[in-house]
This record gives structure tokens, C-alpha cells and sequence, in this order.
């Protein structure tokens, strides 16, 4: 209030966009969700199991301290140091899975066969920034 | 086009090799020609021409009895949303139902006696490939309970496997036959299992591409012993066995619930003393900002 008084032409603080800057990102990188069906696909013919698939997706930005917050490499921070203070040419980090989880599929061959696999990696459930 | 030397066992396909596969496919180690192998989801994943799928070639549909039965195994195997189910039976990632693609007649001369229902059949194993390996295999009859009312049976069954005949005839000759006795109560099973597992491993572990098997399956309901017109007419109730193959898939895309995944990256911060400078040099003004932060 000293301030003001003193020289009243000095810019009032408009404190909520001050506190902006402290909040996390809005859209910081994390794991969303997709669920498909294989008959939007048209695969349901020979895809027997499962009918829905949720293989979820990651997508955001990458905080500037990612740490080991996020599992990310030393070499993520480097990356953004580079980024940020040397030459914004290159990339930002980016947001990607860092972990995943089987699918079990049943499905029926050309020849009539049926086979029941299960295939790794099919399901993001975590991410990363690298 | 430069592999690092850290990853020799990643082959990628040069552009120029062959125009059907997909631009670059990283195949897993020590598969050149991996395409070919994959799986048929990954197949067509990795299918780059548009709508591949759609124009997929007409597939033969299966017996209803054996899709039934596949399904019955998913639900036993994994979760409504596809999640592999973990328990310590479960050893298997990979099952296989294959029909018999030939049923020879028999020869006049190894005809066996009271042979009431009995058929050659020709497995085709080219879609079992060399990274899949055999952890139980079982001969699958499933018969049409409305043919009797619920009573008890006993089964014999004659299974003998058979060598590749060099003349190239698709019926070779009998050798090494095995007999099952079975005995078993109708209104309590749509399926009978016989396991061949002992029986089929070292044509599966030699990489054979087809498998013969004569089956001799005769059956008669305990108590009507001496009729054996009624076995007759359960022995028609029966169709062609379909061969159910349990494996255990070691390639990279197969799910191995025992396949432990290196330690988490974070866990080699601690040792970096770069790592610390990094972070300080990253957080500097930040730090400022948290001090603020826990201030407010």
C-alpha cells in the first residue's frame, strides 16, 4: 500500500496473474484414455477376443525439471537446458509411454485355425518425458 | 542405415530388399525375414498399405464346437478387457486349435479290427514357428450330447503318429501306436481331451511341418456292452478331432510373465553427480519459485 501511496502511478499488482506462473502446467504430460472396438476397425471377423481395446495414449507437456519424477534419463534435462539456453532448434523433451501392459488376442487364421496369443506392449500405463 | 554397433542383433530391412514388407521393421534378434513370422495382429499392424485389412482374403470359418471352446479357454486366460490372467498354470502364452486339413481312408492292409471310427488325419504346423515351443499338446473330440442320454461310456482310443512318407503319398505308413483307455460319463462332458504331448514333442521340437496321425476311437456305453451297433452310432457322433497346441512364444512381441524388465531409469540418478548440477542449473529459478510456492 506504501507504494501506491507514494507514487500512484505504479502498476497495480493483479495478484491471480502473479500466482500463475507457480501453478503446475495445465496440459503437463500424462497417460489419457482411448478405448476402441476392432469392429470400428472392421477387424471383428477374424478378431475373436477382446471387443473393446483401451491401448490409452500419453500426451502433455514436459515440466522443465522433470527429475526423476517422471523416470526420465539425465539426458532429458540436458535436452532441455540445450533447449531452453542454447538452441531452441532443438526439440523439446517429449511426452511418451515408459510402460506397458500385455493384450491377450483370439483370433482366427485364413485356414480356420483359431489361435489364442498374448502379445506384449500393447497397453501404455505409464509415461515419460525423453 | 547405420546400425549402431550398440545394437548389432537389430537388423533393419534395407530399402531396397523387398518392396512387400513394410518400410523399415525392426526385426526381433536373429530373425532376418521376421515378417513372415509375426503374428498375425502384429502382420497386419505393421501392414502399411491402407485398409489392408479389409480386402483380407476370405477366411475359412472354424467348426462352431472349437471356436466354442476357444473361447472358453480366453475366459479362462485373460480378463474382459484382454488382460492376460496371471496364475501358476497359466505357463502358456500362445494355443493353438488347429482342424486336420486331409482325412485319408484307411489302407485295407493295417485295417485294424472292430475298427468302428477311424481316420488319418494331416495337421499343418507352419504357422507353429521355431521361437514357439511345446508345453502340452491334446487331440480335442467334442460329440453332440443330444445323439445319447446322459450314461457312462467306455472309450478306447488307437492314436499312432506317423513319418512323412517319402513317396510323398499323403497317408504313410502306421508306426509307434499308443492306446488310451477312457472311461467317462456323457452328461458331464461336451469334450474329450487326450493328451499326446509325450507323443508330439520331438516332431514339434524338429521343426516338422505337417503331422500325420491315425486315430482309432471306438466306444461303447457300459451298459450296453454287446451292442455294439449303439457304439456305432456314437462313434458317427463323432468329429474329426481338432489338435490343441499349448506353447510358450519366446519372441520379443510375446507376452513372458516370468521376463523381468530392466531396473526403472530414475534409480540411476542417484549415482550421476552430473545429474545434481543439472538439477540445480534446471531449478535455479525454480527454486526461487518453490520457496514462494511454500511461502504462499
Amino acid at each position: 500500500d506504501e507504494d501506491v501511496k507514494e507514487n500512484p502511478s505504479a502498476p497495480t499488482y493483479n495478484l491471480s496473474e502473479y500466482f500463475k506462473q507457480f501453478l503446475f502446467p495445465q496440459n503437463e504430460c500424462e497417460l489419457h484414455n482411448f478405448r476402441l472396438s476392432f469392429s470400428q476397425l472392421k477387424w471383428d471377423k477374424w478378431i475373436i477376443a477382446p471387443h473393446r481395446y483401451s491401448p490409452q495414449y500419453c500426451k502433455g507437456d514436459c515440466p522443465r525439471v522433470v527429475g526423476h519424477r517422471y523416470g526420465s534419463p539425465v539426458h532429458t534435462m540436458v535436452q532441455n537446458i540445450i533447449y531452453e539456453k542454447l538452441d531452441d532448434s532443438v526439440p523439446r523433451p517429449s511426452c511418451i509411454p515408459a510402460e506397458y501392459s500385455p493384450l491377450s488376442v483370439l483370433t482366427i487364421e485364413p485356414d480356420g485355425s483359431i489361435v489364442y496369443k498374448e502379445y506384449e506392449d500393447m497397453i501404455a500405463t505409464k509415461c515419460t518425458c525423453r | 542405415e547405420a546400425v549402431s554397433e550398440r545394437t548389432p542383433e537389430l537388423l533393419l530391412i534395407p530399402e531396397d530388399e523387398s518392396p512387400v514388407l513394410p518400410p523399415v521393421l525392426l526385426l526381433p534378434p536373429g530373425v532376418r525375414n521376421g515378417y513372415a513370422l509375426l503374428p498375425p495382429l502384429l502382420k497386419v499392424l505393421s501392414d502399411q498399405r491402407p485398409h489392408s485389412w479389409e480386402g483380407e482374403s476370405p477366411r475359412l470359418q472354424p467348426d462352431s464346437r472349437a471356436l466354442r471352446y476357444m473361447k472358453r479357454l480366453y475366459k479362462m486366460s485373460a480378463t474382459k478387457e484382454g488382460i492376460p490372467k496371471a496364475n501358476k498354470s497359466h505357463l502358456y502364452n500362445t494355443v493353438w486349435l488347429l482342424t486336420p486339413c486331409a482325412e485319408c481312408k484307411h489302407h485295407p492292409k493295417d485295417q485294424i479290427k472292430e475298427d468302428l471310427h477311424s481316420v488319418d488325419l494331416l495337421f499343418n504346423l507352419d504357422r507353429v514357428t521355431a521361437l514357439e515351443h511345446l508345453l502340452k499338446s491334446v487331440l480335442l473330440y467334442s460329440f453332440d450330447r443330444s445323439v445319447f442320454s446322459s450314461s457312462a461310456i467306455t472309450c478306447t482310443c488307437h492314436v499312432a503318429v506317423k513319418e512323412n512318407d517319402p513317396s510323398g503319398q499323403v497317408c504313410p505308413n502306421v508306426l509307434q501306436p499308443i492306446t488310451f483307455n477312457l472311461h467317462f460319463e456323457i452328461r458331464r462332458h461336451k469334450w474329450i481331451e487326450i493328451d499326446v504331448t509325450s507323443f508330439l514333442q520331438p516332431l514339434i521340437a524338429s521343426n516338422k511341418r505337417s503331422i500325420h496321425i491315425a486315430v482309432n476311437f471306438t466306444c461303447l456305453k457300459d451298459d450296453q456292452h454287446h451292442n455294439s451297433n449303439l457304439g456305432n452310432s456314437f462313434n458317427m457322433a463323432l468329429v474329426p478331432p481338432s489338435l490343441l497346441l499349448y506353447l510358450n512364444d519366446t519372441s520379443e512381441q510375446a507376452y513372458r510373465r516370468w521376463h523381468r524388465r530392466k531396473n526403472p531409469v530414475w534409480s540411476r540418478w542417484r549415482n550421476n553427480p552430473l545429474a545434481d548440477s543439472l538439477e540445480e542449473m534446471g531449478t535455479e529459478n525454480m527454486q526461487y519459485k518453490r520457496a514462494s510456492r511454500h511461502r504462499r
